[in-house]
């Protein structure tokens, strides 16, 4: 476990928490997709299958577990909680799921390392978590209105991801056989969709504005 | 290539 590995496991579980604790305690999801959020909650489902076949360590199941428990949590508040559920702007929230999964699904089963159910659905999660930001970054630009924690939960994702692609180089030159093309070039096109998206976040910290993305 | 240690990866 390198620093960069560490930090980006940390951002990413901060980013989920955070998201979590905004729900739960001013009972309400504006400004979030439950699209995305429904599509992580596959991603970690179809990811942490090896959580009954492999033991890693400690660690490791413990952050599996908090993934899958906070993302269907989440997508339980938005879909059943009395009060959250109202706050969800399902006409604004328009990305189709399968524009998404269904090609994801085709080029998991085209590209691969080993063709069994577990590799194939974990060669999903990868190619899925790459775009599943996608639907929360097209409410983002729809509701212009963007509160500080919605903002501060996307950026959070954005930099689990890029301290990743450092955990990927770091490793790369630490581990001899420490080769995964598959996880890299989803893990870049993932960072990238985020480039515009920081672009106005540090736009926005640095002339001290409101956060907004241009139509 | 075969892949290595990625699997330890959250």
């Amino acid at each position: 476990m390198n620093i960069f590995r560490l930090a980006g496991d940390m951002t990413h579980l901060v980013s989920v928490l955070v998201l979590l604790l905004k729900i739960h305690t001013i009972k309400s999801c504006a400004g979030i997709s439950l699209k995305t959020q429904e599509l992580y909650a596959l991603v970690f489902t179809t990811r942490y299958l090896d959580l009954f076949t492999d033991y890693i360590s400690l660690y490791n199941t413990v952050m599996k577990l908090i993934f899958l428990g906070s993302s269907f949590s989440i997508v339980w508040y938005i879909r059943r909680h009395k009060i959250v559920r109202r706050s969800y702007d399902k006409d604004q929230d328009t990305f189709r799921h399968y524009f998404i999964v269904l090609p994801c699904l085709v080029l998991a089963l085209l590209i691969h390392h080993k063709f069994t159910f577990k590799e194939v659905m974990w060669t999903f999660s990868l190619y899925l978590e790459a775009v599943a930001i996608l639907p929360q970054l097209v409410l983002l630009q729809r509701t212009r209105n963007i509160d500080n924690l919605t903002g501060q939960y996307v950026f959070l994702l954005g930099a689990y991801r890029a301290l990743y692609i450092l955990n990927w180089i770091y490793r790369h030159y630490t581990e001899p056989h420490y080769v995964h093309w598959i996880t890299w070039i989803a893990g870049i096109v993932q960072t990238l969709l985020y480039a515009d998206f920081f672009y106005y976040y540090f736009q926005s910290w640095k002339n001290n504005v409101k956060l907004q993305l241009p139509a | 290539a075969e892949e290595s240690g990625v699997k330890d990866e959250l």
